[in-house]
């Protein structure tokens, strides 16, 4: 049973389409997963084709649920999405936006996701949890909440220097919160072996990284980013393609 | 004179990338421009070349002094920083994700952004704004400080359900805040004329938006990945590349 938070607070560097590909992989190998749609932009819940207008609860209301009365409280059974036999989904919509006054004035406000996730994690073999773009509360819950951390990495300048504010929150939430939380992956996204720029930054994050760089990067490919307008994740909907193909490498190598 | 916020919660589409290039050309064209970096990423900062690590005040520093004394407060000359005859930077660092706890708690928490720049906008022609990858207090301060709001967007399934979003915080924030704010400008980024789904998406924005969407495009160019890396906006680093070339024919276009 593992928890991973998918987490990058440098914006579009395909923390959503790796959240997504990865949960529909892991799922399609036979693995009981459990996505959580943790960014209110909610764009894990459209690329797995759920219409925001039919979501009836969201991660707001099990966040709200569990500030108040954490003793016995169970996420709701209509919260929680079938995606297929072994992919679940906790939807997020707009809505989620909320959450970050909400969580503030809680006590134990970094580990309120944390004490809901406990209460099903017993049904699945995997959560996957998708964050935005931010190291705000939202993504301090997921950290405070997760074994480990996989993170994307596109190969450019602006992501490279946002690597240094990410570790830096990871250290302290370990310190602080979270005594087992550990960087798991690093997945080079948007790979473009041609590009000097790409190879430069990969290089750096190698050094920094070491052996936590996942052995397959996933390649710039249109099918990805073509998928969500299927509502479907690209593993499923293009399973030959070149970028469907290197998430399934990461499965495996995940798997392994 | 004209205040812009470059403004778009949705994450790598190209806000800084547009926000360097567009101060840097207008300033090259004699226009006297101040860039704010309201980012506490700090990307516009280094993509403009300052070491973090030297720099004194920030935009953190203006918050901080316009909130509590805003009679008569100035923004201090050690807070903006020159980066040529007709370019000055307000610079940021990671610590201005502090500034989201302090606003919230402030009289008219939506209008310390707009107060502080109405101390030092008759000294530029423009002053251009660089928003975080969210639509939290700092950029409803920027929503509420600005004439026009430009927005890059890029031609992708994700980017384009952020924009509902984005029009209904914009709207919210013309009604209440800013009776003067309207959409400036879309600009489509990272464009790949061989691509379907470029083209797709650019046809659902052009209907959403009519003549705001601009007649230039910014082609994906790896010129514009790499300027940042030495500290410098493409469009004086790489004058003859395809997509400095694009952002000075947005720079006419915005001045004609
Ligand atoms: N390997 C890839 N090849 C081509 N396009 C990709 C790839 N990975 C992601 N994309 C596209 O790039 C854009 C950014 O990816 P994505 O939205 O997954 O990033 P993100 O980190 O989740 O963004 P945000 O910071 O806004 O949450 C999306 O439009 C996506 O479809
Ligand atoms: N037209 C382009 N062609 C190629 N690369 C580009 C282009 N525009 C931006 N980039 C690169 O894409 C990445 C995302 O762009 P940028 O950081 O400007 O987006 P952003 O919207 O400011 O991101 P964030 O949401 O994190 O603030 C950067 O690494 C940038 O160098
Ligand atoms: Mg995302
Ligand atoms: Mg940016």
């Amino acid at each position: 049973m593992a928890i991973w938070g998918v987490v990058n607070q440098k914006g579009g560097v395909g923390k959503t389409t790796t959240a997504v590909n990865l949960a529909a992989g892991l799922a399609a190998k036979g693995q009981k997963v459990l996505l959580v749609d943790a960014d209110p932009q909610g764009n894990a819940t459209s690329g797995l084709g759920i219409e925001k207008s039919h979501i009836k609860k969201t991660l707001l209301d099990v966040f709200e649920d569990f500030i108040d009365a954490p003793d016995g409280s169970v996420i709701g059974s209509d919260t929680i999405i079938s995606i297929n036999e072994t992919l679940d989904l906790i939807p997020a919509t707009l809505d989620l936006a909320g959450a970050e006054p909400v969580l503030l004035n809680a006590v134990g406000k970094e580990l309120v996701l944390r004490d809901a996730i406990d209460t099903v994690q017993d049904r699945y073999d995997w959560v996957i949890i998708d964050a935005p773009p931010s190291l705000g509360i939202l993504t301090v819950n997921i950290l405070a909440a997760c074994h480990g951390v996989l993170v994307p990495m596109q190969c450019e300048f602006y992501a490279l220097e946002g690597l240094s504010q990410l570790m830096k929150t990871i250290d302290v939430v370990r310190r602080r919160i979270n005594p087992r939380l550990e960087i798991a992956k690093v997945l080079l996204t948007m790979y473009d072996a041609r590009n000097k720029l790409t190879q430069q930054v990969s290089e750096e994050v190698t050094a920094f990284f070491g052996d936590k760089v996942s052995k397959v990067v996933i390649p710039r490919n249109v099918r990805l980013s073509e998928a969500p307008g299927f509502g479907s994740p690209a593993v499923s909907l293009f399973p030959d393609s070149k970028g469907a193909e290197a998430y399934m490498r990461f499965v495996d190598e995940v798997l392994a």
